[in-house]
């Protein structure tokens, strides 16, 4: 069974395809077959894995057009990754599609036609709540939201959260919220101990109630500040290919095995 | 003759709404009357200059939507400095707005009947360029461009000035991007070297060329990464309010100074 995961914060700028780049990598080096797609029109995520958005291959937005099956968009980065690349044109996809009946589940329905037998798929959105995040909403079996702790990042997981419980009540049933990843965190300043502290208090509120939600945590792998994070996608390398040693490989390195210990309970 | 400024950059998290707040401040501070726009639907803007998004009083939603005069809607904050507060219905607007003949220039008009006697406007704008952004490139004098020294964030310049082209040649023929600002400036990586020297090698070769960044600089005033202004709007004030003399305000006073010199060349 494959598992959908939707990497999701509309704040911009808060580690969201830092976070998909380099957790999918350490899972697939794990062992696992995995799939990311770049559903951002900015196609960073397409640019870190050191793909060239818009070259001669199909990408999201011919599957999303129904032009091209996901299989064929998918393109192998190693022996259990593949990621299916974006390119600008999907701005328009917006757009155009709006009009498409069940707008948003065209994502969800191009991923059940897919065979390449995937145990994962991990998707990077766009800083908006737009019609591209919304369909990987509906095609997600979690959301993880990457979060900077900050207080204007903090501002606006009111508003996730709330479309969230909106496409689990109309149209994905089984959305939940896997929990919160800490990006470029600096646990030496008061403001990270704030909105942690004030986060955690928001989530054990939630327990026991019915919201997606309720058995979400901040996992305890936050993503320290290292700069070396930010150099990596200009050699569209990841981490692991770029600095193996640094502080941000063994920081994913630990929140890949949280995310493997969250999908296979003992 | 009022400025119009609008910040902008589609790259998320790179310290636009941090610019409008704290440049706005200071600028407003020298003694010129400034009103700031808030045109975000994070409403990021509104929270850091402490006012309520969708508080009983009109904001930039009802003034794009024409129930109510911009001079109705901005909220005096002291002596010079006003803000025109935003909703998250301002999300709404962009599909609202789709289909409105001139949709793009309808900040542009609002503005022309506003009668509040502004030296300067400084618009913040979302992470993309959609309806709302291209709102306000099309009223604006002169785009500034907030900017992270990281690779990703280099990226997508090039979307962004293809953007502001095309705006100029079809909606704003005055249209010109004043100058590139570095935030969250970490001079001591190599990586921000590399980036500052691919951009000032990037904006020379435009020198006497007529594209709108053929006069653009990236101005010396860097902003330096500095907790205190991510600590500031969690209490709802400027840097200047909150820590006058750390290194944020020392940096947005210096760069008030650029800007102002900017738009009164001896
Ligand atoms: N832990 C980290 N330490 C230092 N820099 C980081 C870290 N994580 C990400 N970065 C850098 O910070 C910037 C923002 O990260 P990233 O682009 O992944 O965020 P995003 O949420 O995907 O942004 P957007 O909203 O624009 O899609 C990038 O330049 C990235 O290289
Ligand atoms: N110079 C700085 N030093 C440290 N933190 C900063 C600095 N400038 C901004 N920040 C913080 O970094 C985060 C991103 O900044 P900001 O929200 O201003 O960017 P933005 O471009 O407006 O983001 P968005 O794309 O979501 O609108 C915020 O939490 C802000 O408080
Ligand atoms: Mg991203
Ligand atoms: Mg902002």
């Amino acid at each position: 069974v494959v598992q959908t995961v939707a990497i999701i914060n509309q704040k911009g700028g808060v580690g969201k395809t830092t976070t998909v780049a380099n957790l999918g990598a350490a899972v697939a080096a794990g062992g696992h077959r995995l799939c990311l797609i770049d559903m951002d029109p900015q196609a960073h995520l397409t640019l870190h894995m050191g793909l060239e958005p818009g070259a001669n291959q199909p990408g999201i937005y011919q599957v999303l057009t129904g032009d091209a099956p996901l299989d064929d968009a998918a393109v192998k980065l190693n022996e259990n990754l593949s990621a299916v690349p974006s390119v600008i044109d999907l701005a328009a996809a917006e757009t155009e599609l709006v009009s498409v009946v069940g707008r948003e589940q065209i994502l969800r329905d191009r991923l059940s036609d897919c065979n390449s037998g995937f145990e994962y798929v991990m998707v990077d959105c766009p800083p908006s709540l737009g019609l591209l995040t919304l369909n990987a909403l509906a095609a997600a079996d979690y959301v993880f939201i990457p979060l900077q702790a900050h207080f204007l990042a903090l501002q606006g997981l009111g508003m996730l959260l709330e479309t969230i419980s909106l496409v689990q009540q109309r149209i994905n049933p089984a959305l939940k919220v896997g929990g919160v990843i800490l990006c470029m965190y600096e646990k030496q300043t008061r403001l990270a101990g704030e909105v942690v502290a004030d986060l955690e208090e928001f989530l054990q509120a939630a327990r026991g109630s019915d919201v997606p939600w309720a058995d979400a945590n901040i996992f305890s792998a936050a993503i320290r500040r290292n700069i070396k994070l930010a150099e990596c996608p200009s050699y569209g390398k990841t981490i692991f290919d770029y600095d193996p040693y640094s502080h941000g490989a063994m920081d994913y390195d630990a929140l890949a095995e949280e995310f493997l210990a969250f999908f296979s309970p003992q």
